[in-house]
């Protein structure tokens, strides 16, 4: 991601007191603060399971932070060489789990649910971003010469799809790592196991660049435990929409998903509450409507 | 008073206000949406509002079907009535919401901020 943020002088003060490390070394922008702040109904009840509350990653928020303040200048966000000339960039955030059965960790796999991707819009770009922490104490047997060979492949596929070197001093620092996959899309379109859920599925290794020998991903820090939302991988999707976007298809979408995860929650309740058949005068009590 | 007498302004008969920008501020929070969208909260819309009065203002950019009209309604109110004071130029704004699939999506909206108001 170029940095092609638009800073006014006063946000440039702001910006430099907003980067206050967290403990955990992560960072957080006060401006994330403003427009989310606690009391923000999405950071209230998070959804089903706390881990998975919906919190936007870093990188959509400076999106949201520069095109916003060009478009006040006048500008066209997509004008931007880093938007892809897209008026829609959406976030899959990464659902897989690290794969235990090998110790080390060879591989890692990404999966990403990608079924709102509208079909009728054009796709210009999609990346995957993977943050890598920094790797802590197994440091010392990673002191070696020689360049790693990150290789990212589509699951169940031994077709190179996208690859990067990293520098083993800058392994040592935490950081995001840009590959593109918008090749994915093309050759492999999401496989649609249930016509509601289209997958997509990255498998990654990372080799010595002289021998091809695998690393443990994890001292690389690209294991996934204890991963705060903002830190999962995201596969970011660019797409144009020739047609004017209505605001209230958004709207109508969310009141249907919604209204299907009630009715899903309702039934579900019902088949709890409902007793056993066969006993007279202990039928199902009729609900009062 | 001696001075709002020198720049003409009819004693005692409410002047309607030309079609014009008026501001329109809009609280996505208090619509109820932000639920799904994170931001922007809240902004400035603007809308138009205003009377198309006889003779039109070249800034009001009339489409010829607007001066007829307008001449028209001039002629006799009760045949036809005045052009409509409506946005005529639009811009775009941009919005982080969540979709149906609870994905983080940025979007450009158009035709989201009024910049220019005319008669139609």
């Amino acid at each position: 991601f170029q940095s092609a943020a638009i800073i006014t002088p006063s946000a440039q003060k702001r910006n430099r007191e907003a980067r206050i490390p967290h403990q955990d070394g992560q960072r957080s922008s006060k401006f994330f603060r403003d427009i989310f702040p606690s009391s923000h109904p999405i950071a209230g009840h998070p959804k089903e399971d706390p881990k998975d509350a919906i919190v936007p990653h870093e990188y959509m928020l400076s999106i949201y932070r520069t095109y916003s303040a060009a478009e006040k200048l006048g500008l066209n966000a997509s004008f931007f060489r880093s938007s892809k000339s897209a008026n829609t960039i959406t976030s899959f955030v990464d659902r897989g789990t690290d794969n235990l059965l090998h110790s080390p960790l060879r591989r890692q796999k990404y999966l990403f649910d990608v079924s709102t991707l509208s079909e009728k819009e054009e796709l210009v770009g999609a990346e995957l971003r993977i943050f890598r922490r920094a790797p802590g104490g197994l440091q010392t047997s990673l002191q070696r010469t020689g360049l790693y060979n990150i290789q990212l492949y589509p699951c169940g596929s031994n077709r190179l799809l996208a690859s990067r070197s990293l520098d083993p001093l800058d392994s040592t620092k935490s950081g995001w790592e840009v590959l593109d996959v918008w090749e994915m899309f093309k050759v492999h379109p999401p496989r649609q196991q249930h016509h509601q859920h289209q997958q997509l599925c990255f498998q990654l290794r990372v080799t010595l660049s002289k021998s091809d020998t695998e690393v443990d991903l994890r001292q690389l820090g690209l294991d996934k435990s204890g991963r705060s939302q903002q830190d999962k991988a995201i596969l970011v999707a660019y797409t144009r929409s020739k047609k004017r976007e209505n605001l209230f298809n958004e709207m109508k979408e969310k009141i249907k998903s919604q209204r299907t995860v009630d009715e899903k929650e309702g039934k579900a309740a019902e088949e709890v509450s409902l007793p056993k058949r066969g006993v007279r005068g202990e039928g199902p009590r009729r609900r009062r409507r | 008073t001696a001075l709002t007498n020198r720049h003409g302004k009819r004693h005692g008969k409410k002047s309607k206000t030309r079609c014009s920008k008026k501001a329109l501020h809009v609280n996505f929070k208090e619509l109820g949406w932000d639920d799904w969208i994170i931001a922007p909260l809240d902004y400035e819309a603007y809308h138009c509002e205003g009377v198309c009065d006889f003779p039109l203002r070249s800034h009001l950019e009339p489409t010829n079907h607007a001066i007829i009209q307008t001449l028209m309604n001039s002629m006799d109110p009760s045949s036809t009535p005045p052009s409509c004071c409506v946005p005529t130029k639009l811009s775009p704004i941009s919005i982080l919401y969540i979709d149906s699939g609870n994905n983080v999506v940025y979007k450009q909206y158009e035709d989201m901020v009024v910049e220019q108001c005319g008669c139609r």
